[in-house]
């Protein structure tokens, strides 16, 4: 799991049976005394392999959407919650947007990469050896190193850390504003691996495909999504064309706007032999 | 948890704020306490296991 504190802008992504709409009240009680005012607001989550191990409110999308509606202040007077299919029923993309009336899509993309059924022989460098002394810290960057992770972005500044006895989770700190993170749950059965980056719509969108191709290639898996969040088209369109020399075929995309969010473009692969 | 898995995909949440006051809006949420984001975190039920930043932005790795 992660957190993002930036001046104005706050990201917690969290897995697990983690409760993170109730992050949202204690948030804002801080933020007001800091003299800030939330202006918008963006919860997105796949379909949970366990949903009914979700405790409330993460039971089902209607209470989480009841529970954001409750907790946020009434200025984010533009809402909308969608669930977004896919050819196969168990990978939908939820969503929830709010905003004010006065906020605006910025120039930045946020791509999110949901990862199942990941190559096993990939999978298994995220299991800590039996009888390691080391540190999650320790055991966190030599996974970094030996998964390629760390070549993604070789630029990057990685923040890395190992569980006992598996799982790994990563922040990458990219060119100044601009992070990515990795978490991978890599048991045999139930495997799951998340990429996230933000981008500009100025960026050279070569970029994006590359880094892109790069991190699926650190677990091919039979399974994927991506969301693509963005203003702009240039992006989600080359989403596919980055995946499919890697062998993943693009089996849905479902398209909606979100205000202040722009358009949320979800598209799922499998592999050519599924 | 359901059987013996545990559930990979993440929940999402992506807030923005604004300030009328520059001097506050330059540092903003980065002056929260250590202490306060840990409150923040308790009511998700995580902790932060690593950190690290820039002149731009902090990034936590939290436990689960």
């Amino acid at each position: 799991s992660s957190l993002f504190v930036y001046p104005t802008k706050i990201i917690i992504k969290t897995c697990g049976t983690t409760q993170l709409l109730k992050s949202i009240r204690p948030l804002l009680h801080y933020a007001r005394h800091l003299g800030l005012t939330l202006c918008s607001c963006r919860y997105t989550r796949g379909s949970f392999i366990f949903p009914k191990a979700q405790p409330f409110p993460h039971t089902t999308f209607k209470e989480e959407v009841i529970c954001l509606e409750e907790s946020l202040p009434t200025n984010l007077c533009r809402r909308k919650a969608s669930v977004m299919p896919s050819k196969t029923p168990s990978h939908s993309w939820h969503v929830f947007t709010a905003s004010d009336d006065a906020h605006l899509p910025g120039v930045l993309y946020t791509l999110e990469v949901c990862m199942t059924e990941l190559d096993r022989v990939l999978a298994r460098k995220f299991f800590q050896r039996p009888g390691d002394e080391k540190t999650g810290d320790t055991a966190g960057k030599e996974m970094t190193q030996l998964t390629g992770i760390g070549d993604i972005n070789p630029g990057a500044l990685i923040c890395d850390f190992a569980f006992d006895p598996c799982g790994y989770s990563m922040n990458g700190i990219i060119d100044g504003d601009r992070y990515s993170t990795i978490h991978v749950t890599p048991e045999d059965g139930y495997s799951y691996a998340s990429f996230e980056c933000v981008g500009s719509i100025y960026d050279d969108h070569d970029d994006v495909v590359q880094i892109l191709k790069k991190a699926v290639q650190v677990f091919r898996p039979a399974t994927m999504s991506v969301s693509t969040t963005c203003t702009s088209h240039e992006v989600w369109t080359r989403v596919a064309g980055a995946l499919e020399p890697l062998g993943l075929k693009c089996r849905s995309c479902a398209m909606d706007e979100f205000p202040a969010a722009g358009s949320v473009v979800f598209q799922t692969f499998t592999t050519r032999r599924k | 948890m359901a059987v013996s898995g545990f559930e990979g995909f993440e929940k999402r949440l992506e807030l923005h704020f604004f300030g009328d006051d520059p001097a506050v809006t330059e540092m903003g949420l980065r002056q929260l306490d250590f202490e306060s984001l840990e409150q923040v975190l308790h009511a998700v039920q995580c902790t932060v296991v690593s950190a690290v930043g820039n002149s731009y932005f902090d990034a936590y790795v939290l436990s689960e």
